[in-house]
C-alpha cells in the first residue's frame, strides 16, 4: 500500500515544487516505485519533468471530473520507478467547478484508490493556497511534508496551516499527520536563515527534518532542463541535500 | 485622484509583497501620499511593515464585511506621506464568504472610493491565486505591476495571468491596464535570469520597467526589522533598484 505524501504549504515560492520532483525521483534512485501527481494548475511539476502540458491527452484535470481512470494520466518519465501523473492550465477551472459538485473534497482520494497498490509513495504538488485543490490533497493523503523557506514571512503561514490541517483531520482526514517540517533555501551567507530555524525549533513541537536544502543555483538551472536535480546536477549541493531527505522518509515511512 | 495600482501574480514568491512595500515607501520619499492596503490573508504586507497583525482594531477584512468604513482602518507608518491598510488572518474566510455575497468582485472598489481623493497612489498587496480577493484588488485597480522572478517557471505564469485580465476587462474593468511587468530577483551569476528576461522581451508585447531589481540579501532582511528597504538599508542595491522603480512609476502616472 501507498505511503500518499502531499507536499503543502500557502506560502509562494517556498519550494513544494522543487521538493516534490526532486523528493520523488531521488525515492525513484532508491529503488522505491513512486507515482508524481501535479494538482497546481501552474503545471510547474509537469514542466520541470520537461513535459509540454498543453498537448497531454489525459491529465489530473480529467481524473478528478470523473471522466477518466487514473491509470489513462499516467506517463512514464526519465528516471525508472518515476510515474508522473501530469496537471494542464484548465485545472485552474476546478476550484470554481468542485464548488458544487458533489463529494466535492474526497475527489482526488476516490480517484487515487485504484492505483495505490501499484506503487510505493504518492507524492503531491499543489498550489499556494488553502482552497479546494488543496483540500483535496490533504483528504487524500497520509501524510504532510511542509517546506518552509529559511525567510522572515515563513513562520506566520505555518500557524495558518497547522490551524487548516486541524480542521481537515476532524472533519475529513482522522489519520492525517505532519511527517515534518523541511527548511529549504538557507542561505549561510546571512544571519536570517539561522534566525528562522532558531525560531522554528523553538516554537514548533512536531518533527523537522535534519536534511535542511540550501539555497543552490544548480536547484534553479534544472527545471529549465526539464531535469530533476539527480540528472542535471548529480554532484551539486541541491542533488545531496535531496537524496539525503529521500533517505530520511524512507527510513520514516518503509518498514523493511 | 489616486492612481489604484494591484500587485498582481499568481505565482508564488516571485516579489509581490516586497514590490508593494518598497514601491509604495519609495513613492512617498518623492513627496506623494500614498495609501498601501494589504489584501493577502498571509498578512506579509503588514507584518513586513513592522505591524502585528494579531492586536489590530479594524482591518480590510471588517471594510470587505461592510462594516467599517476605509478610514477607520487606514494607520500611519515609519514613513511621513505612507498610510497602511492593514489585514489579519481571518482574512482567508473572505474568499469563501464572498463566493454567495451580492455584488461581491466589487467589495473592495467600493470600500476605497470614499478616499481615492485622499491620496495620489494606492498599492495593493495580494495573495498568490486568481480567487475572490485577487478579482477584487484587479476590479478596484486602475492598473496592475506584474513581479516576474528571473527563473524558469515564471513565464506560464504570465500567460494565465493575462488571460485572467482580459477576462476581468471584458465583465468588470474594462479600464484596466498593465502598467508593466517587473523582473525581480535578478542574480547576473547565472545565465538563467538572462535567459528568461530574453525570452520574456520576445513572448511579451506590453511594458517591461527598464528598472531590475537584483536578488538583494538586504531586501530578505528588511521585513525581520519591520522596516521598508528605505530605512532598513538605504544605500543597498535593493534601495536603489526600488528608488529607481519609483520614479519611473511617477513618470508614467504622475502628469504635473
Ligand atoms: N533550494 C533552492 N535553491 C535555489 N533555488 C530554489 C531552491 N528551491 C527552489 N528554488 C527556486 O525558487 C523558485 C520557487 O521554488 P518552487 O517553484 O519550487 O516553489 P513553490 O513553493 O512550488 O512555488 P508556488 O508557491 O508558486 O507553487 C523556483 O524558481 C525554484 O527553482
Ligand atoms: N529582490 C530580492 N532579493 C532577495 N530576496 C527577495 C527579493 N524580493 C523578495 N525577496 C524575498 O523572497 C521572499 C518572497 O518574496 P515576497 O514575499 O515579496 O513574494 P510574494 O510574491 O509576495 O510571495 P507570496 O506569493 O507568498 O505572496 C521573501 O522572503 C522576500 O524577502
Ligand atoms: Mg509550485
Ligand atoms: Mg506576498
Amino acid at each position: 500500500m501507498a505511503n500518499v505524501i502531499s507536499i503543502v504549504n500557502q506560502k509562494g515560492g517556498v519550494g513544494k515544487t522543487t521538493t516534490a520532483i526532486n523528493l520523488a525521483a531521488h525515492l525513484a534512485l532508491l529503488g522505491q516505485k513512486v507515482l508524481l501527481l501535479d494538482l497546481d494548475p501552474q503545471t510547474n511539476c509537469t514542466m520541470g519533468l520537461g513535459v509540454n502540458h498543453a498537448a497531454l491527452p489525459k491529465t489530473i484535470y480529467d481524473c478528478l471530473r470523473n471522466e477518466t481512470e487514473l491509470s489513462e494520466a499516467i506517463m512514464p518519465t526519465a528516471i525508472e520507478g518515476l510515474s508522473l501523473v501530469p496537471a494542464s492550465i484548465d485545472l485552474a477551472g476546478a476550484e470554481v467547478e468542485l464548488v458544487t459538485a458533489l463529494a466535492r473534497e474526497t475527489r482526488l482520494k476516490r480517484a487515487i484508490e485504484p492505483e495505490l497498490d501499484n506503487y510505493r509513495f504518492v507524492i503531491i504538488d499543489g498550489p499556494p493556497s488553502l482552497g479546494l485543490l488543496t483540500v483535496n490533497s490533504l483528504t487524500a493523503a497520509h501524510s504532510v511534508i511542509i517546506p518552509i523557506q529559511c525567510e522572515y514571512y515563513a513562520l506566520t503561514g505555518l500557524t495558518q496551516l497547522l490551524h487548516t490541517l486541524g480542521l481537515i483531520r476532524r472533519s475529513l482526514n482522522p489519520e492525517l499527520d505532519v511527517l515534518g517540517v523541511l527548511l529549504t533555501m538557507y542561505d549561510a551567507r546571512t544571519k536570517l536563515s539561522a534566525q528562522v530555524s532558531e525560531e522554528l525549533r523553538q516554537h514548533f513541537r512536531g518533527h523537522i527534518f535534519s536534511t535542511v536544502i540550501p539555497r543552490n543555483i544548480r536547484l534553479t538551472e534544472a527545471p529549465s532542463h526539464g531535469q530533476p536535480i539527480c540528472l542535471y546536477a548529480p554532484d551539486s549541493r541541491g542533488a545531496t541535500a535531496y537524496s539525503a531527505l529521500a533517505e530520511e522518509v524512507k527510513q520514516l515511512l518503509v518498514k523493511e
